[in-house]
């Protein structure tokens, strides 16, 4: 395992507990889109189905379970705990958008035909489109609580640097992921603006704005 | 190619 691969997993990790304490700090799921929340469990469960018949290591094995069970966790302090500070009124992107286009390019892009294989291209390019009603979201309130900024910055950061792992692993390892890195490539796309907005107001400490 | 086919990555 490479920094860029470790440092990724360690954002991704971030991104979720900086989620889960803000919602239970606050007592609030305000501002976080249940939509984009569903689509991250539906990515999860899709693509770590092969934690009961493919072993990598204890590490991989770790941390299949817990993005799997935090982001369920998350789902249930939305649906349940603190349902009625989710204001289903302004999370109106249509996930069919995503999960449609990413059901057909599973079908079209893909190492095999196998369930496995098709669930598991399915499970990325949906992951590259799963911050849209997030981002949607945001766009329609025009600022946020600067933890959800966090979450959506930590989010980004950690598809972004796993482009250099693939690099890294390709020179190093002749490995090559074609699937994984165009989908991140479109992920990484999705945030730019984000990330531009990010740099310019939260890092001078100002309030995250639209323009 | 078989390597790609590996899914050791999160």
């Amino acid at each position: 395992m490479n920094i860029f691969r470790f440092l990724a997993d360690l954002s991704h990790m971030a991104s979720i507990v900086i989620l889960i304490l803000q919602i239970r700090k606050t007592k609030s799921a305000a501002g976080v889109s249940y939509k984009t929340q569903f689509l991250y469990a539906l990515v999860f469960v899709t693509r770590y189905i092969d934690i009961f018949f493919h072993y990598v290591s204890l590490y991989n094995t770790f941390m299949k379970i817990f993005f799997v069970t935090s982001t369920i966790y998350i789902l249930y302090l939305m649906r349940v705990q603190y349902k009625p500070s989710h204001d289903p009124n302004i999370d109106t992107f249509r996930i069919e958008y995503i999960i449609a286009p990413s059901a057909v390019l599973a079908l079209i892009i893909n190492h095999g035909y196998t369930l496995y294989e098709i669930l598991w291209s399915f499970s990325v390019w949906l992951e590259s489109g799963a911050i849209l009603p997030q981002l949607f979201m945001l766009q329609r309130t025009g600022e946020a609580e600067t933890l959800t900024v966090h979450y959506i910055f930590a989010l980004g950061i950690y598809r972004l640097l796993y482009i250099p792992n693939w690099i890294y692993r390709y020179v190093t390892e002749g490995r090559v992921e074609p699937i994984a890195f165009l989908a991140s490539l479109i992920q990484t796309a999705l945030y730019s603006d984000f990330f531009y907005i990010y740099y310019t107001k939260v890092m001078q400490g100002k309030k995250f704005e639209l323009p | 190619n078989t390597d790609s086919k590996a899914h050791d990555e999160l």
